[in-house]
């Protein structure tokens, strides 16, 4: 049995298609920079999800094997249980024979998910015992020019954001791209240096931890840090949201992150979202007290729409840039 | 030599929670404070 951490789910939104088997099976999945395990709902599937998604079903795959290894991953507010199995897989024009993904036989609170499965880009000691990720596989057999890939996060339109792999299109970002060293090799880690909120040191003081993570839409943080910031920010809790005034959202300040030297400003209208019924909510998540005894933090996409990233598994190094 | 794989962004989850009424009790019966699941991190 294998247990293993994955994003949260619900404030996910970039999906792109992948294909699975002989002849492809489609698939809907989020590119997580935060897990390192492929998996799809499969036709073995009896949960509610499994029928509202598409499923893989191995028995029409020619190219198909079974592992039957037991894969239990486990979200913050649900579950998939199933098996591993190995087939082609491909990804725009590239075609990875024999990878092993998981086929999901119970799914747990994802029947309004807006995708089927996750594609995850973490390092290999964060998959599944024993099974090689994705990106590990396409580097090995040389099926990408350079061991890179890049995320453009695009905040207007629906369509428009794209994952970048074997290289990097320079044309999405503006500036040069700064260079960050991956400070711990299982997520993509980095160090930062603080976080400032008009001028004044908030979190982070002596250093922390920062995970550049595309599975996550909001910023997350300790808890404590996060409660102190809703609060200078005015956010109050409605039906188990944080919300705050949208008319307020333009006096509110930029958050500053400095990572390696370099200022990455947040400025309110990237962490204030306001839903289709004109509410404003707050893109703040706390606990990640309880994942390390140093402070650390996540940056999804709430900092990755801002921010075109680019992760190189050739240098252990993850690169910044603002977004055009 | 480049791939580009085009991504949507969907409404999310919490969007289509919301407009069902459904996002209180989810948000209650899933004890994530509405961000992710780190704490259960076995590495």
């Amino acid at each position: 049995l294998s247990l293993h951490p994955l994003r949260n789910y619900l404030d996910l939104a970039y999906v792109g298609n992948i294909s699975i088997g002989t002849p492809p099976q489609q698939f809907k999945v989020v590119f997580d920079t935060g897990s390192a395990d492929l998996w799809v709902p499969s036709t073995y599937c009896d949960s509610v999800p499994c029928y509202t998604h598409n499923v893989f079903n191995p028995h029409v795959s020619t190219t198909f094997r079974l592992s039957g290894m037991p894969v239990d991953l486990t979200y913050g507010s649900g579950r998939m249980v199933g098996f591993l199995g190995y087939d082609t897989v491909r990804i725009g024009k590239l075609i990875d024979m024999g990878q092993p993904f998981g086929l999901s036989k119970s799914q747990y609170g994802m029947e309004h998910a807006p995708f089927d499965g996750i594609l995850g880009l973490g390092y290999p000691s964060l998959a599944t015992q024993g099974t090689t990720p994705i990106f590990d596989t396409l580097k090995r057999r040389s099926l990408i020019p350079q061991p890179v890939f890049a995320f453009y996060l695009s905040s207007q339109k629906e369509n428009g954001s794209m994952l970048m792999l074997g290289g990097v299109d320079h044309s999405y970002h503006k500036g040069k791209l700064q260079w960050i060293p991956v400070s711990q090799p299982h997520y993509w880690q980095i160090t930062m240096n603080r976080i400032t909120v008009n001028g004044v040191v908030f979190g982070c003081f002596r250093g922390c931890q920062a995970i550049v993570d595309t599975g996550t839409s909001f910023l997350v943080g300790p808890s404590r840090v996060v409660t102190a910031l809703r609060r200078l920010i005015g956010a109050r809790l409605v039906d188990n949201e944080y919300a705050v005034s949208c008319s307020y959202v333009a006096r509110l300040p930029t958050i500053v992150f400095s990572i390696n030297g370099n200022n990455y400003p947040l400025p309110p209208q990237a962490y204030i979202r306001k839903n289709l019924r004109g509410q404003c909510f707050s893109n703040f998540g706390g606990g990640t007290e309880n994942m390390s005894h140093s402070e650390t933090w996540i940056l999804g996409d709430v900092f990755l729409r801002l921010y075109f990233s680019v992760y190189d598994r050739g240098n252990n190094r993850v690169g910044l840039a603002p977004a055009v | 030599c480049l791939v580009i794989i085009p991504l949507t962004k969907m409404k999310t989850m919490r969007e289509t929670l919301r407009e069902k009424n459904l996002l209180t009790n989810f948000l209650l019966n899933n004890n994530d404070d509405r961000s992710q699941n780190v704490a259960h991190d076995p590495k």
